[in-house]
């Protein structure tokens, strides 16, 4: 019968009790919603990507993905599909693959 | 290719009529 919880007080040593609370301040408090110049900016950002392309058979929407990691794989198709309702873009070699209208 | 130009010149008309 001897007397526990008097034994290992002393030596713990928390040198390690750092408080990582997840603080990467990009700023971008993910307001989707708001729209600039009539898009928003999940729309604009994908038309800037597929703007900035020059290939002839366009941008495909996994690249669309890589590049756009913050936004998810249904936002950029949503966007998509909806700057090609607009004409901003068209679907070129297949329905992956798109080009701006805007840049010739 | 062909479809290409096809969808191009759907896409500048829907742009066009969006314009007017």
């Amino acid at each position: 019968s001897r007397p526990q919880g008097t034994v290992n007080t002393a030596g713990m040593n928390h040198s390690m009790v750092s408080m990582s609370g997840g603080g990467t301040g990009t700023g971008y408090s993910g307001a989707s919603d708001i729209a600039v110049n009539g898009l928003t900016p999940h729309q604009s950002q994908v038309l800037n990507l597929i703007k900035s392309c020059t290939d002839q058979q366009g941008v495909s929407i996994q690249d669309l993905k890589l590049r756009l990691k913050a936004i998810s794989l249904a936002s950029i198709k949503q966007a998509v599909e909806f700057l090609s309702n607009e004409g901003h873009i068209y679907s070129t070699i297949d329905e992956d693959h798109f080009r701006s209208t805007d840049n010739d | 290719l062909g479809r290409i130009e096809r969808n191009k010149r759907a896409a500048l008309e829907r742009l066009a009529a969006r314009n007017v």
